[in-house]
């Protein structure tokens, strides 16, 4: 069931393809950046737009952002 | 609030929108109403128009699609992206798309109801009798238009009561157009299926047969993308049953009172206290209101905001109670400026009484293209939401009446006119005055005779005073007067057989007491509007009698 599939990839799968898909993670800082370091940066960025507590991390909350119904517009970039 | 790079905006103010298809979850009309309210969120605090066409390139052409669906975005299947839409600009620029794998609804999974009957909430009965024969049903017998109604009472034929029935319900579970539904469980490949499938298929539709051996009859028919009945039910195919009696309280839709997982349910008897049966309803699903007012906030130019409580934030949050936030209103009119209109906007009238009988005899001919069809979609705008604004009986007495009528004539122009007249129409180049039940008729300037009285044209003198006089059709003109209306032809300066009729009959969800009625910003033979105006306000119906728009007479007409 194709929701379903999203929700059991590994975290960090999820967060890496939510962060390139609404543009906190260009596809080039994706390709040539280390994967931590631009997650890092990125996911600060994430927590920042949506008004998440910023902590740089994969935590719980972040997680259920990035599982949550929502927009398809990116919320970064064109 | 973020607008796009370049504040990327729409050079005109009054834009349209197109609904290319519909998402076979709600009913055509809740979804048309949902996206209407959707625009006027927008509208109430802006100079921006909406309005609805039904063919060609609109500004934002809005679709449902699942997957790939042909922008090169696709979706995902049920829950994770919900819609997304395009920045303001020619071609897809503007589109708004909606993934139908969600299951839509007005936030509660409980609208599918609302048409099952009439406007007044008057549900349909079964069995009832039409025209001597017993229907436990809807059904489209006795109907040009093809739409399924039912009665509300046990006999149409006594009452004349009807209301209609979501079209979807042929579908509800599954059917096809002539109204043959499933039939559970049929055969198919050898072998046998109690519920739709998608098996033989490769467009991945669901389908049933609608006999008991595809194998051998070959009918069938399609099915809602949902495995349950639309208004829920329980897996051996038991639908919910409305009202029913659950600890003593009766219950007109699916609640989750009783349980702890807030998931809802229904009985599939009348009295779960004690028959203690019940099936689960569809979850409440994504409120396409709401999601709408979001991506019509992108297709205006606006980006997403970084305020949790504001519409343009990205993730979706069920409102009860919606209205936009500061940053959204902030948002918009940097881009647009602020809306003169007054706010709230007047809503239709509520009606106050049940729909009239259906016509089932054909009226007078009249050239097909101008026929005037029994209304064909809900009169009445449907139990909303959040949303919906309504002016106090005491605000509209306020407000002082507009100049539009009686319709003063220059005196210096033509020495033996009246100054004040009811209603004035001109066909093929003539002018027609009404006042005060005499019509003066033929061209004014040459013709000084004195009026004939109206009872010539075959109305009665207790017509009063005329409201208005439309153009409808070569040489065909409808005078209104209270609540009824006749129709004059011109030629032979009388009113045509079997009439007057009721104004309410076709012209539903106008008020009945319109103090001028005209047709503006058109010709009988093109798109124009019939305005209807009483007190501050007009009410403005669309050829195909339906009420597209309740504003102000002074500033959306005179634009004072």
């Amino acid at each position: 069931f194709p929701g379903d599939l999203i929700s059991t990839l590994p975290d960090l799968q999820l967060a890496e393809r939510y962060l390139q898909r609404f543009g906190y993670i260009t596809e080039a800082e994706a390709k040539i950046g280390g994967r931590h370091m631009s997650l890092g940066k990125a996911l600060l960025k994430m927590q920042k737009q949506l008004g998440l507590e910023e902590t740089g991390e994969l935590d719980a909350a972040t997680l259920e952002a990035m599982r949550a119904p929502r927009c398809g517009v990116p919320d970064v970039g064109t | 609030f973020l607008t796009f790079e370049r504040d990327l905006k729409w050079d005109h103010m009054d834009l349209t929108y197109r609904v290319i298809n519909y998402s076979p979850d709600l009913d055509r009309a809740v979804i048309d109403d949902a996206f209407r309210r959707a625009f006027q969120v927008w509208s109430d605090v802006t100079p921006l128009t909406f309005t609805q066409i039904y063919s060609g390139e609109a500004d934002i052409m809005i679709m449902f699609g699942s997957q790939e669906h042909g922008d090169g975005y696709p979706f995902d299947g049920k829950d994770g992206l919900l819609a997304h839409a395009f920045p303001p600009g020619q071609g897809i620029q503007g589109d708004a798309h909606f993934d139908d794998d969600e299951f839509w609804t007005l936030g509660t999974g409980l609208v599918v109801k609302t048409r099952h009957g009439n406007a007044n909430g008057a549900e349909c009965h079964f069995p009832f009798i039409f025209e001597g024969r017993s229907y436990s049903r809807c059904t489209t017998e006795g109907r040009k238009d093809g739409l399924p109604w039912c009665a509300t009472t046990s006999n149409y034929d006594r009452d004349k009561k009807y209301g209609f029935c979501p079209s979807e319900l042929l579908y509800t579970n599954g059917g096809n157009s002539d109204g043959a539904p499933c039939v559970f469980p049929f055969v198919f490949d050898g072998a046998s299926y109690d519920t739709c499938t998608t098996d033989g298929r490769s467009d991945g539709y669901r389908w049933c047969a609608t006999t008991s051996s595809f194998d051998q009859d070959k009918k069938y028919g399609f099915c809602p993308n949902r495995d349950t009945a639309v208004i829920g039910g329980n897996s051996q195919g038991d639908p919910c049953v409305f009202p029913f009696t659950f600890l003593g309280q009766s219950y007109s839709a699916c609640t989750s009172q009783g349980r702890q997982d807030g998931k809802l349910w229904c009985a599939t008897t009348s009295n779960y206290d004690t028959d203690k049966k019940w099936g689960f309803c569809p979850d409440r699903g994504y409120s396409i209101f709401l999601v709408a007012a979001h991506e019509f906030g992108h297709s205006l130019g606006l980006d997403h905001s970084s305020v949790r409580e504001a519409l343009m934030y990205p993730m979706y949050s069920y409102i009860q109670d919606f209205h936009l936030h500061p940053d959204d209103v902030q948002g918009i009119q940097y881009l647009y400026g602020r809306g003169s209109g007054p706010k709230p906007t007047a809503p239709a009238p509520a009606p106050t009484e049940e729909p009239q009988p259906l016509p089932t005899e054909e009226p007078q001919p009249m050239p097909t293209e101008e026929s005037l069809p029994v209304p064909t979609e809900e009169p009445q705008p449907l139990p909303t939401e959040a949303g919906s604004t309504s002016t106090t009986e005491e605000e509209e007495e306020e407000t002082p009446e507009p100049t539009v009528g009686p319709i003063p004539v220059d005196p210096s122009r033509d020495a033996c006119m009246e100054k004040n007249f009811d209603a004035i129409t001109e066909i093929n180049g003539e002018l027609y005055f009404f006042k005060d039940g005499s019509a003066v008729l033929g061209v004014f300037w040459e013709e000084c005779a004195g009026p004939p009285g109206i009872e010539k044209l075959g109305i009665g003198k207790e017509a009063g005073r005329l409201s208005g006089a439309l153009q409808r059709g070569r040489g065909k003109v409808l005078l209104f007067s209270g609540e009824n209306y006749w129709r004059l032809d011109v030629k032979v300066q009388r009113v045509d057989k079997g009439y007057p009729r009721a104004t309410d009959d076709i012209f539903t969800g106008v008020p009945l007491d319109a103090r001028n009625v005209f047709l503006y910003q058109g010709e009988w033979n093109l798109a124009g509007k019939y305005h209807f105006c009483r007190g501050s306000f007009y009410w403005r119906m669309t050829p195909r009698y339906q009420v597209d728009r309740v504003g102000y007479v002074k500033y959306d007409i005179l634009q004072c």
